[in-house]
């Protein structure tokens, strides 16, 4: 653990949380989508199956806990009790073409050829992608809340800090894992068009609207 | 190699 990995850590726990504060307080899910939060529970779904076979560390599982279990409460808001707020017709992105994809390159480029590995890789890849579905929502309604806005940039900001992480465990523990270090720049680099729009009007009061 | 315990991150 470094400073780098907490933050990324905390960074990814108040985007969340800040998703499922924002849909319970405003009674609506409308901007949000569901999509990709369909995609996250994939992710966290297919990554944290290690809570069953290996341990690390209680902060680890404890998180892995949370992420699961606010990933499926958002779900349960969106899909269920606040349905009829969801805007399904600016939530059109294909999702089978993010989800094949991931599968068939977490066959290929995989460290080992375990079941847990192959979801784990798969976990990796899918999420590098799985805002696609949210900012293409944005780019379509042309506009987001500002609350939505900082939840995609604590969201993004958290695989940047991860960035940070990797380098600095290059460095102290010789870790280098190229298969999540690609998949986490590809991941940053999605957000940085985003980024520079939040930056430029969010943070100067304004709502987060394209031209 | 990678083994499941050695992915220390979330």
């Amino acid at each position: 653990m470094n400073i780098f990995r907490l933050s990324g850590d905390l960074s990814h726990l108040l985007a969340i949380l800040l998703l499922l504060v924002k849909i319970w307080k405003t009674r609506s899910c409308a901007g949000i989508s569901g999509k990709s939060q369909i995609l996250f529970a994939i992710v966290y779904t297919t990554r944290y199956l290690d809570l069953f076979t290996s341990f690390v560390s209680v902060y680890n599982s404890f998180m892995k806990v949370v992420f699961l279990t606010a990933s499926y409460g958002t779900l349960y808001l969106m899909f269920f009790k606040f349905k009829p707020t969801y805007d399904h017709n600016h939530d059109s992105f294909r999702i089978l073409y993010l989800i094949i994809p991931s599968l068939v390159l977490s066959f290929i480029i995989v460290h080992v050829y375990t079941v847990m590995e192959i979801l784990w890789t798969y976990s990796i890849y899918l999420e590098a992608v799985a805002i696609m579905p949210q900012l293409f929502m944005v780019s379509r309604t042309g506009e987001a809340e500002t609350i939505t806005s900082h939840y995609l940039f604590a969201l993004g900001s958290y695989r940047a800090l991860y960035i940070l992480n990797w380098i600095y465990r290059y460095y102290t523990e010789d870790f280098l894992d190229m298969i999540v270090i690609i998949a986490g720049i590809v991941q940053t680099i999605l957000y940085c068009d985003f980024f520079y729009l939040y930056i430029t009007k969010v943070l100067k009061g304004k709502r987060l609207s394209l031209p | 190699p990678v083994t499941d315990a050695e992915h220390d991150e979330l």
